[in-house]
């Protein structure tokens, strides 16, 4: 379900140039469960970003869902996002105006159902986050690890095929990561849901099925993670 | 330094009330590292703004650098943290359109320093916190963990006699977040700091001397951190 090949990104600021992601390869099949740790700023949410066709590569190739991407518009990019993949951000990304049930509800709105399917599917989502009661709470009115749950229902709420998570519990405390982490592998064995996580826990990376390490932009290794 | 007593902080959200603090009495000692954990919406984030004078309590007393807040206005406040605290926020709250360097400064521009001293000051910061070669990006164009280190030098340049530090390295891997919490414990001890915390990370948490727990707005331990 991704496939990446030779990928490169790199930035220009000023004369300098980052090199954020260097000759990148990466096979996911769907079902798997990838963790992806490294240092800060090796490049992991650039990874990700380019799984999730948030941005396109400096060079390389990349199927995301069976379709090859290089030559797809920005409109095309953003019908594959909204029907296959879910988003969770390392700084969630809410609509600062919206209630918790509107931002659950965004990913429905775009694809057209009608309200009050939107409301069930979303106080569903809110519900197995544990934040029935915040519904009506906007991101302002929230703690930091209650909008992170927000952000985990969005990404849920519209069934994809395939997650992105970025430290989907890094604002979370043991209790609430654990809650998150028994979803996600519920998503993945009962429904196959593909996920891929940036986590800096290894707790939280031991819950997927193969851990991925990034050091300045390469994969340095990748290797199944032995008890789950 | 800090004295809360019987500090109360409530939320109206349409016809229902949050009580995020509840009877809160607090006292923290110059020179002290406190910790302070719980459950995501305990109340964590509510209490380290109301120590740090960016909120007001709903009901009770304040006194924060030997200073009685209670009748203090806007403008006062703000005096006091400026000369007193640093604060470390849990969203980072960066300026997006200064980079890393000017982000930092931003305390010291306050104070009227001029500046080709707050270059220098600046500067040493970001050395400290590992992101000299960082210093002319934008929020935007550095990585999570990155902009969690902006932040907390941001917090230390102007060399506050209080640090407020919500998650201070909820962004981190294990290595960044060792360096920062060396930086924190280095300054407690040689300087005097005196810090604050909240964190979901038991390993962070004792690095502190005192650890509290907050569960449904009430502190419902407090103890000494016994190895150190
Ligand atoms: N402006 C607001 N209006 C209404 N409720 C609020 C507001 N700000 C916070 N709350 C509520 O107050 C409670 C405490 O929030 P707080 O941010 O202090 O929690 P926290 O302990 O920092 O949580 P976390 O670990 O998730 O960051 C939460 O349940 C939150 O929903
Ligand atoms: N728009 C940009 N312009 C320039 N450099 C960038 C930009 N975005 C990211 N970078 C740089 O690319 C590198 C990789 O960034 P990335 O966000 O992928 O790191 P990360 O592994 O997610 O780090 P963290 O664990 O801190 O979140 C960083 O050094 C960062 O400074
Ligand atoms: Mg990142
Ligand atoms: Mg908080």
């Amino acid at each position: 379900v991704v496939r990446l090949a030779g990928v490169t990104r790199s930035y220009r600021t000023g004369q300098v140039r980052v090199d954020a992601l260097r000759d990148v390869d990466l096979s996911v099949e769907s079902g798997e469960f990838v963790s992806i740790m490294g240092p800060s700023g090796s490049g992991k949410s650039t990874l990700l970003n380019l799984v999730g066709c948030l941005d396109r590569p400096t060079s390389g190739s990349r199927e995301i869902a069976g379709q090859l991407t290089d030559r797809m518009s920005d409109g095309a990019l953003a019908d594959l996002r909204n029907r296959f993949l879910g988003f969770v951000f390392q700084d969630f990304r809410l609509m600062p105006d919206l209630d918790a049930l509107a931002n659950v509800e965004l990913p429905l709105v775009y694809r057209g159902l009608p309200a009050r399917e939107r409301h069930r599917l979303a106080r569903a989502a809110l519900e197995e986050v544990g934040l029935a009661a915040r519904a009506h709470h906007r991101p302002a009115q929230l703690s930091g690890g209650e909008q992170q749950r927000v952000a985990i229902a969005r990404a849920l709420v519209g069934q994809p095929a395939l997650i992105l998570a970025d430290e989907p519990t890094g604002a979370l405390d043991s209790q609430s990561s654990r809650m998150i982490m028994a979803i996600f592998q519920r998503l993945n064995r009962e429904r196959g849901l593909t996920i891929v996580q940036v986590t800096h826990d290894e707790r939280v990376a031991r819950h997927g099925g193969r851990l991925i390490r990034l050091l300045d932009g390469r994969v340095v290794s990748d290797e199944p993670v032995v008890e789950r």
